[in-house]
């Protein structure tokens, strides 16, 4: 399935875009990421439809489903994958990395479009996360706090102030 | 009966999907 026809997500579900736009920037970089940040679109996709359901739905869904089982197939040899704490591991290292550089920037005071980015794909991934169970103490907190910094941060851009 | 039997088989849709989305773990 072309990436394009992923993103012609039903006005029901689009919550999910975030999401495979993320699984979109992983594919080539970390498809483990990737297929965790698609399977996680998927989980939430369901139960979205099961509030709604609509054809236009199924067929988004379907989709998403055959390109999620081909990812699985691409990465059949791939360690990681195949074991539920090294994906859960993998996972949360790579979402830490991208909190830890935009905190190190939002710390240094140098507020710019990549530490906003950061801070929002972070979010992202700590959601993602949930998809092995419920996040420990520390990663809520994280989580919370990326996502309360990209509002933050975009409310000051917009009045024009400096943040803080 | 109609819609019925459309919700059902929308619901059985659903399940299919999530019994495959599990499985996609568990493989």
């Amino acid at each position: 399935m072309a990436n394009s026809g992923e993103l012609e997500i039903p006005p029901k579900l689009k919550a999910v875009r975030p999401y495979l736009l993320l699984a979109r920037d992983h594919d080539k970089r970390d498809p483990v990421v990737a297929f965790f940040c698609r399977h996680y679109a998927m989980e939430t996709a369901l139960a979205l439809d099961k509030q709604d359901k609509s054809p236009d739905n199924k067929i988004f869904l379907s989709g998403l489903m055959d390109r999620l089982e081909k990812s699985k197939e691409d990465l059949r040899s791939d360690e990681i994958l195949s074991n539920e704490l090294a994906s859960q591991a993998h996972v949360e290292t790579c979402a830490s990395k991208i909190f830890v550089y935009a905190d190190n920037e939002d710390r240094a005071g140098r507020f710019h479009k990549a530490m906003l980015k950061s801070f929002y794909k972070s979010g992202l991934l700590f959601d993602v996360m949930q998809t092995f169970g419920e996040l420990s103490e520390d990663l809520q907190k994280t989580r919370k706090y990326a996502k309360w910094k990209v509002t933050y941060i975009t409310g000051c851009q917009k009045r024009g102030e400096t943040p803080h | 009966t109609t819609a019925l039997a459309g919700a059902s088989a929308a619901s059985m849709e659903q399940d299919e999907l999530s019994q495959r989305l599990q499985q996609l773990r568990n493989q």
